[in-house]
């Protein structure tokens, strides 16, 4: 249920 | 060089084991501000973050910034070569492609000595922004341990659920379906089963609950448990480590289906 998503949309390299 | 001294071996033997799971190799930063390790797993979907600062040691000794390249599931092998009870020192030199680990039986009558080979490892260090949460709450580790357990025979996604009743964990599956409600108590006989939640405004939240079990073989380090909910915001999950550290989980929240 429900798509992951992923770390990097949040962070910033 | 770099020199560190761990009275409380058994810290980062409950360390290496509550996180190799998730990141098999990282980059362990030596420096003015202590032992450090920022780490994703291979998907992206989580990070582990953890410090452990120069009071954890007797002696720190850092002359200048290192960075180890360390297999997570090579030092687990080493460090359970260790007993619980033993001192562990960690030594590298400042161009060594090495690790030097002793570990010391209190009395030191028994000291072993162990090399663990270094790796290149091309690390993304993320910068994670300061956030102030929606919802935080802080728990049992234990508790939250459990919770997490039951959760998964029911599904692969846990929603948390923060409301003015208190904070809702559910899970839907083939078989059916499971909540659990927590609400605040401080009226507990030991203080580490209090529960303790501080709201700004209610929160609901999705994640992979194969994760947050991962995160809770973290339990065996503390009793107590933060997380930090905000809406379309990666969950924080805190462990404090006594006085001298803390490792932090962060999880990319699931999009609503």
């Amino acid at each position: 249920s429900g798509q992951q998503r992923s770390l990097l949309s949040f962070f910033k390299k | 060089m770099f020199e560190a001294r761990l009275n409380q071996g058994a810290v980062l033997k409950k360390l290496v084991d509550a996180v190799r799971d998730i990141v098999s190799e990282g980059n362990f930063d030596c420096n003015e501000n202590g032992l450090a390790l920022q780490a994703m797993d291979s998907a992206h979907v989580a990070l582990v973050a953890m410090l452990l600062r120069p009071d954890a040691f007797e002696p720190y000794r850092c002359d200048r910034n290192m960075s180890l390249g360390i297999s997570l599931k090579s030092l687990g092998t080493i460090l359970r070569c260790a007993s619980n009870d033993d001192i562990i020192t960690l030594r590298a030199e400042d161009t060594a492609d090495q690790l030097a680990l002793t570990f010391e039986s209190p009395q030191s009558d028994k000291v072993s000595e162990y090399v663990l080979n270094l790796m290149d490892i091309d690390s993304e260090h993320l910068g994670i922004p300061d956030t102030s949460y929606d919802t935080v709450i802080h728990m049992s580790s234990a508790e939250f341990q459990r919770i997490c357990r039951d959760l998964q025979q029911l599904s692969d996604s846990v929603t948390i659920d923060a409301s003015k009743e208190g904070i809702k964990f559910t899970a839907t599956g083939q078989l059916g379906s499971g909540q659990v409600m927590l609400r605040q108590n401080m009226n507990v006989d030991r203080e580490e089963d209090a529960t303790v939640i501080e709201m700004q405004q209610p929160v609901q939240l999705t994640f992979a609950v194969k994760y947050l079990s991962m995160f809770a073989k973290t339990t065996p380090l503390c009793n107590r448990v933060t997380l930090c909910l905000s809406k379309d915001v990666p969950l924080l999950l805190e462990y404090k480590i006594d006085e001298i550290g803390y490792i932090r989980y962060y999880l990319a929240p699931k999009v609503d289906s």
